[in-house]
């Protein structure tokens, strides 16, 4: 049974790229067949696994030139890449017919040959994101232990309401998680506390450390687990990946 | 001589509405007459400053409802409050007349009531941002020492040369800065370096550190100076208002 699962935060650099790369590559080396979709125009999921100037785009596929066309990084690893065209696509895509719901016929005819696809979105809640809530049959939040990271929440649920009545029943959001965290910051730890309290049993238990190999390892083109296994960031999201493996 | 200066980035999380709330006070605290305006949805310079609920909004101006309506938070230091409706906007505005330079056209008939208008944006590079752009002289970047960071500004350079040739040629990119800087991070010391070679004599000489009290700060509803004046924050972000100041 796949699922699809968008990771979705319209505050900026909260962890969605991040997190869709080491959870992804965390789930195909369980042997899962995962594809991640990256649905941001700043492409930093593209660029995460050194994809240099993709020939076939996400935005390829929703203005209708041809079908989803992944990157096969791995056997149990693929990524459809991304392009700083998809910032016109919004533009583009509003007169369309039945806009919000593209990608959700693009996905549908790909599920079935995967485990788990994951959709990195953008910082913001446009046309792009909401294809992504439309096709997705869950959501995870990453969220900076941050006080400016908690306010505007309500936007996302708004937006996630409004797409689950009108386009998406299954929709929900399934999934928070606590990302870039310092357990010397005061800060951090009342904020991840006033997280539980608010989001309670969908709350990840695993807490995402701040970790600076996390940061470094896009630039050599590699997930955290073949960057430096033994690092923080690669013992979080290894815990995080078997949370997610035992949920429903 | 009024200045009006955007404060973008795409990259979400790289301390853009940390750099305005602190730039703008550290001005005001030097007598300048300052206006802020928060272009991003997720309103969290208006948060930053404990304005809920706010009765009047760039919203509310931009679909002509009312004058700009700033917040007279002391003398020296006015606000205009943004709202999640904003978010709405991009649509909206999409079919007036002239959509582009409608803050613009607000902005001119404040403009010389300040000494610099800040316009925080959001992470994102659509109509709403476009507005600033058009009503801006110069734009600032704040840049995180990270690798995701130094990609995607091809588009922001592309963006920015397009609103220059078609709606504003006044528009320059005049200052880059780098935020969140740890100096024991190697990774950020790299990059810090790669900006200085890509940017030259843009980059202000002052290097705004990671330092907690920035991210305490917005829960008290203070600036960094009111917050915690002797904290690195402080030094940085009065250090970088100096050299504000001195820039022809
Ligand atoms: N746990 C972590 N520890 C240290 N650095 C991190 C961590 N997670 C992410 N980062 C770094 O923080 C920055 C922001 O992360 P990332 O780009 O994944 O966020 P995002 O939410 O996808 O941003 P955007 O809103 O721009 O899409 C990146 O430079 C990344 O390398
Ligand atoms: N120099 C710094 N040291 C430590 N924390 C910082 C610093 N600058 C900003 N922060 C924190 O990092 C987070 C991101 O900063 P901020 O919200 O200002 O970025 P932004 O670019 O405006 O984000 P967005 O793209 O969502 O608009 C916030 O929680 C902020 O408090
Ligand atoms: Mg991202
Ligand atoms: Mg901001």
């Amino acid at each position: 049974m796949t699922k699809v699962i968008a990771l979705s935060n319209h505050k900026g650099g909260v962890g969605k790229t991040t997190s869709t790369v080491n959870i992804g590559a965390g789930l195909a080396n369980k042997g899962k067949r995962v594809l991640l979709i990256d649905m941001d125009p700043q492409a930093n999921l593209t660029q995460c696994f050194g994809i240099q100037d993709p020939e076939y785009t996400v935005y390829g596929s929703l203005i209708g030139e041809y079908e989803l066309r992944p990157y096969e990084l791995r056997d149990t690893l693929h990524v459809v890449a991304s392009t700083l065209d998809l910032a016109g696509a919004e533009v583009e895509l509003a007169s369309k017919i039945a806009r919000e719901t593209i990608l959700k016929k693009l996905v549908e005819k790909v599920r079935d040959q995967y485990d788990y696809i994951l959709l990195d979105c953008a910082p913001s809640l446009g046309l792009i994101t909401i294809n992504a809530f439309a096709a997705a049959d869950e959501i995870y939040i990453p969220l900076q232990a941050q006080f400016l990271a908690l306010h505007g929440l309500d936007k996302l649920f708004e937006i996630v309401d409004l797409v689950k009545e009108n386009i998406n029943p299954n929709l929900h959001i399934s999934g928070v998680f606590t990302t870039q965290f310092d357990g010397r910051k005061v800060l951090n730890r009342d904020i991840a506390e006033l997280v539980q309290e608010h989001f309670k049993d969908k709350v990840f238990r695993t807490v995402i450390r701040d970790n600076v190999t996390l940061a470094e390892a896009p630039s050599h083109w590699q997930d955290i687990f073949s960057y430096n296994p033994k690092s923080y960031g690669a013992v979080d999201y290894a815990s995080l990946v078997d949370e997610i493996l035992v949920r429903p």
